[in-house]
């Protein structure tokens, strides 16, 4: 499904400072995966989900999708894998901070063409199932961190994508919601969907399959997880 | 140190709907106390942390600190007190987007009327402690997740001050750089300075002395960490 091969991600600083973000990396994903990727704190995980994404441009290396080399893509073909294929939840949230939380669910709904009746319809049943049901029409600066959060996982899996890349979905709840927002990944993941989840927490990682480790850009490990 | 006495915080959301944040809410804080925060997403945690720091006011209660009811301070009392006496670390981290690490840690210094060289001397020094000694160049969005948390404990700290509130300053941090972080709060403690963190991790939970659980805006219990 994804192929990544020699991919680096240098950040110039001036004056001959560089940031090595990524080096060298090589990876691959098949369609149903369910990976944890853990590592240090800059180890380089929210610039590899970026770059999975859609999000970010390596500096070199190739990135396949589908059969397909990325750089070769057009913006429209970008637009499509970014919008409709996968869901993304950013670790910043990224939500539009002037719109309800139901506004910000039904944004991907806009772009795919859905009309407005069954928009809200939906939203407001992916925000009810990351248990937003009270929230829906609080603005992300009328909401806690944990809530903001979960207003961002109900917005990347409203269209119903079959890849989701989740960077750290779990940073700012508490052990009982995390559980909850782990059982909806479960089950996607069951029903056949691509799950990439950057976490900082074992718990999180335990419900994965596969285990890849960063440090300092690189992959240390890449590993099925057995305990399951 | 603190008491807080009935503190309610209700939002109007327009059309008889009411958000209650904080209910009938009494807490004590004394000098050199080590109390850790936890409960739900969304109970009120960041709501009391935000009264506590004088960054927002109770709808109806009492706040009392140092002996001094708060809402009879002066303006430029409230900023003293905010910028000297309390070292706020915020969910969100609310750091200048346009300037480098090392202004945003400085910026507490220049209200408190440090001189340049003085100020950043100390802010690199900071930032070295938290492990960010070699991003000091950077600007937020040129740093990852756990870069800026740990940029906003260090601007938290440069004053020095004797009361630190936490609102989840681990959240997005890997277990050895959490672990670096809590080292410093426990250390500050055994110094004398009072330290409230809110955290969803039961291991931070375990550096403090005490847990107070919320739920639904009120205090479910209060009690001391006998495991120490
Ligand atoms: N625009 C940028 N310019 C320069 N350096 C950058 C930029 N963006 C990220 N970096 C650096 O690249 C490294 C990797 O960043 P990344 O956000 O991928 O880390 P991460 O593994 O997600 O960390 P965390 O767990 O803290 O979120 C960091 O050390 C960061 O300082
Ligand atoms: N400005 C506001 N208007 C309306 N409701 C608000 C506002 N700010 C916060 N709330 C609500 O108040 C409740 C408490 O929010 P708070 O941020 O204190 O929660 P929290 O315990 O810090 O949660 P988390 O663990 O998710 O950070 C939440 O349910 C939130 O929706
Ligand atoms: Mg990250
Ligand atoms: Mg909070």
């Amino acid at each position: 499904l994804i192929v990544l091969e020699g991919i680096d991600k240098t950040y110039d600083m001036g004056k001959a400072h560089q940031v090595k973000a990524l080096v060298d990396l090589t990876m691959r994903v098949s369609s149903g995966d369910y990976i944890a990727i853990m590592g240090p704190s800059g180890s380089g995980k929210s610039t590899l989900m970026n770059i999975i994404g859609c999000l970010d441009t390596p500096t070199s290396g190739n990135y396949i999708f589908e059969g397909r080399e990325i750089s070769d893509c057009s913006e429209d073909e970008l637009a499509h894998i970014r919008n409709i294929k996968i869901g993304f939840v950013f670790q910043v949230y990224n939500l539009l901070p002037r719109s309800p939380a139901l506004a910000n669910v039904e944004l991907p709904l806009i772009y795919s063409g859905v009309p407005r009746d069954e928009r809200k319809q939906r939203a407001t049943e992916t925000l009810t199932a990351v248990g937003m049901g009270e929230r829906v029409k609080h603005k992300p600066s009328e909401l806690s961190g944990g809530e903001r959060q979960r207003v961002a996982i109900a917005r990347a899996l409203i269209n119903k994508p079959s890849i989701i890349l989740a960077d750290e979905p779990t940073g700012n709840l508490d052990t009982k919601t995390s559980g909850e927002i782990m059982a909806i990944f479960d089950r996607l993941n069951e029903e056949g969907n691509t799950i990439i989840v950057v976490t900082h927490d074992p718990e999180i990682a335990e419900h994965t399959k596969r285990l890849v480790l960063l440090r300092d850009g690189q992959i240390q490990s890449d590993e099925e997880i057995k305990s399951r």
